[in-house]
């Protein structure tokens, strides 16, 4: 081609004539693979950089044609009403994505055959992300919405037999929405999420050889919440920042009610990037249990919780619970700390390491590193489950002494130690944090809920000092206001520390300081049964 | 004290899968249109 | 102040750093450009495959009904009835229809046998049944030709043996 411009008519008149082919669907696939053909003959469809730019033309002439120019409005009155939407001929785009699958699915390019997939993505993800910045307010998503709408329609198959080519195929579109998030291109959030959501995609990825998809999904949700995060710290919420929380909520419900073990496998991860303020969003996760656990009803009479069989199985966690651990070099300090406590100073300035440095603390809106705090407190938890379960294993195996099935106290002592100094050195923001990362366990039945129950337990019994375990209270009790649902853990907790005398719940002054608190705890109260 | 989910369109004790009808992530109705079906290559 | 929201609104009116304002005023414009119902609706592409003209006064589009589910639940199982099925099936392929044929054809305990293209329904309780085949008699769904003329009909096939690899 002699030049770029020579190179976009030339472009431009191959363009229309595949629009007059799409226009006419009587026509065979003969004249549809016919004109790929010539494509490939024209060199056009090799993989290399004249494809990229291929495409790139390609794509912005589809776009240019959707867009209907603007109708002029007159103000009506005096409330100028938001212009309505810009009418999109659907024409053009719905050519050029026939176009794209067309291409995808008969030109291969050798073994790796998604590679032309991924281009196509990587050009079509360059151009959003060039127009949302030129165009910024003015930008227009659902000329590219409707793109991929049809790719996904096109591209992804349920057809199970062929999981293997899905597969590649979800991932690159997952890959292409994770270049797409909402922090990268802002313009294009709601879109973003519709697609990430929708019923071609998210179950397709989620169901598909056997749970790898598993990650990509689990990515694109951490993007999401990163971008919310800076917003809903707050309560008070904008119009549009409320219907994306309310779309997420919608799509974590889907995922509560079909994807359960998901939500389970990477409730930790998303703990992390969920503010300690979203206290029902974090619930949806947090209530997730396996499909096929039945749950004992909270307020059965003397439930023994020790006795259900799964309450001994750790949970399965697939995000790695030490990496903010590690990133800071507190893995091999709490590990020596956990192994020979005598004599370490690791506790004395461990508030200190906890602490962001102040720059970092305006732009996440607390002075600690929640990760972190939360990487501790899992870590620290997970250790002593293992000792427990191992000091027990010896003892069965032994058989020397009839081991209550009680968490034996002294066989944790280091790690309740590491808590009890926590809850004790910390300021309230510090032990807030701290509560909430143990109560963030509290879940389905099994070992991780079993232990931090007792954890957060033991400290209420243990405190010296009243603030602690009103603190303690509020933490539980803030998670049990909130409309449903609530996590099993958290309700078994709450209804063990205001029925056993041992906690002497009721007598606690901060359980009387005023009388619509004190309404408040019989309501929660009666409604745990 | 958050919302009560059970407002948002979604009928949580449905014993079918929720996906399958799932709109938008902004509206309260199921999704239009087909669902979702496959055929087996050996029906053509 | 001790819970959630009395901390972090502290930290808050320090973080408004550029990108969170530039954000929201991006998601602002974004709110006002909503993916539309529309946007995402196929365009009900059922393409017949071999158009012919009608009179004006034919319906010139499906009618929605045959793409409803309980639609092709309520067609009885006798053979008239049957036969509508079977016409879906061989007649509506690649289409919602076949789809839904198909399903119901199963739910009266037909079977797709793929090497013969055709749907079998045990006549009698087979008389040999293994993990990989039964053996039995079997009503089948055929195009047959005769010295008559040739048309769709139901046959009986004795001593069949229907192999499970073929049954789809």
């Amino acid at each position: 081609f002699a030049s770029a411009a020579d190179f976009q008519d030339k472009v431009a008149v191959l363009f229309s004539e595949w629009c007059q082919i799409c226009d006419h669907p009587a026509m065979g696939d003969s004249v549809y693979s016919h004109y790929i053909v010539q494509l490939q003959q024209n060199g056009l469809l090799k993989g290399d950089d004249v494809t990229d730019r291929f495409f790139f033309s390609l794509t912005e002439l589809a776009i240019a044609h959707s867009i209907v120019p603007e109708q002029t409005i007159a103000p009506t009155g005096l409330s100028q009403q938001p212009s309505p939407q810009q009418q999109i001929s659907y024409f053009s785009i719905d050519s050029y994505s026939k176009l794209v699958a067309s291409v995808v699915k008969s030109v291969d390019l050798g073994p790796n055959k998604g590679s032309l997939l991924h281009k196509i993505l990587a050009v079509t993800a360059r151009i959003i992300q060039k127009d949302a910045e030129e165009k910024k307010v003015s930008f227009n998503p659902r000329p590219y919405f409707r793109l991929f709408i049809n790719w996904l329609n096109e591209l992804t198959t349920s057809d199970l037999h062929h999981d293997g080519t899905n597969f590649q195929v979800l991932t690159a579109f997952a890959n292409a929405f994770h270049i797409l998030q909402p922090l990268r291109v802002p313009a294009w959030s709601f879109a973003w999420l519709e697609l990430v959501s929708h019923r071609c995609f998210m179950p397709k990825l989620l169901m598909c050889n056997l749970q790898k998809g598993w990650p990509f999904f689990q990515r694109l949700l951490v993007d999401l919440f990163k971008f919310m995060e800076p917003y809903l710290r707050n309560a008070e919420l904008g119009q549009p920042i409320l219907l994306l929380y309310k779309g997420t909520l919608r799509v974590l419900l889907v995922l509560l009610h079909d994807f359960p073990e998901f939500l389970c496998d990477y409730h930790f991860s998303f703990c992390d990037v969920i503010p300690p303020s979203c206290i029902q969003m974090r619930n949806v996760i947090l209530s997730a249990f396996p499909r096929n656990m039945r749950l004992p009803d909270p307020s059965t009479p003397n439930l023994k919780i020790d006795l259900l069989a799964e309450i001994s199985i750790a949970p399965r966690i697939m995000t790695d619970v030490d990496g903010a651990l590690k990133a800071k070099q507190m893995k091999a300090q709490v590990d020596e700390y956990l192994k020979r406590p005598e004599g370490s100073l690791f506790l004395t300035d461990l508030k200190q390491k906890l602490l962001l440095p102040q720059n970092e603390a305006n732009v996440a809106g607390t002075r600690y590193n929640v990760p972190l705090v939360n990487s501790l407190v899992l870590y620290v938890g997970m250790q002593a489950v293992q000792q427990l379960q191992q000091n027990k294993a010896n003892a069965s195996a032994s058989a020397q002494i009839n081991q209550s099935p009680q968490m034996d106290i002294f066989q944790i002592e280091t790690a309740t130690e590491l808590f009890r100094n926590l809850v004790m050195t910390m300021d309230t923001e510090g032990r807030y944090l701290i509560l909430n990362a143990i109560a963030n366990q509290l879940r389905y039945p099994n070992s991780h809920t079993h232990y931090f129950s007792f954890i957060i337990l033991y400290l209420f019994a243990e405190a010296t000092q009243e603030i602690v375990q009103e603190q303690i209270t509020r933490v539980l009790l803030e998670r049990l206001i909130v409309n449903r649902p609530h996590p099993w853990g958290l309700l078994i907790t709450f209804i063990e520390l205001i029925k056993n005398p041992r906690y002497s719940f009721w007598t606690r002054s901060f359980t009387h300081c005023a009388p619509e608190i004190e309404k408040l705890f019989e309501s929660v109260a009666r409604s745990c049964g | 004290l958050g919302i009560d989910l059970t407002t948002l369109g979604l009928n949580l004790n449905s014993p079918d899968n929720l996906y399958k009808t799932f709109g938008s992530p902004w509206s309260n109705e199921p999704a239009k249109g087909d669902p979702d079906f496959h055929i087996p290559s050996c029906y053509f | 102040d001790l819970g959630a929201i009395g901390d972090n609104l502290t930290g808050t009116s320090a973080s408004s750093g550029h990108d969170q304002l530039y954000n929201l005023q991006m998601l602002e414009a974004a709110f006002h450009k909503l993916p539309q119902p529309k946007d995402s609706e196929r365009a009900k592409n059922y393409v017949p495959r071999h158009p012919a003209v009608t009179p004006a006064s034919y319906p010139q589009i499906q009618a929605p009904i045959v793409s409803n589910p309980t639609f092709w639940e309520r067609i009885g199982s006798d053979t008239l009835a049957t036969d509508m099925l079977f016409f879906a099936f061989y007649y509506q392929q690649n289409t919602y229809q076949q789809y839904l044929a198909a399903k119901e054809l199963k739910k009266q305990s037909w079977r797709f046998h793929r090497r013969y293209n055709t749907w079998f329904q045990r006549h009698v309780e087979p008389q040999v049944t293994t993990d990989e085949y039964e053996r039995g008699s079997y009503v089948y769904f055929d195009f047959h030709v005769t010295d008559d003329g040739s048309g769709w009909c139901q046959r009986i096939k004795n001593d069949f043996t229907f192999e499970y690899n073929y049954l789809e």
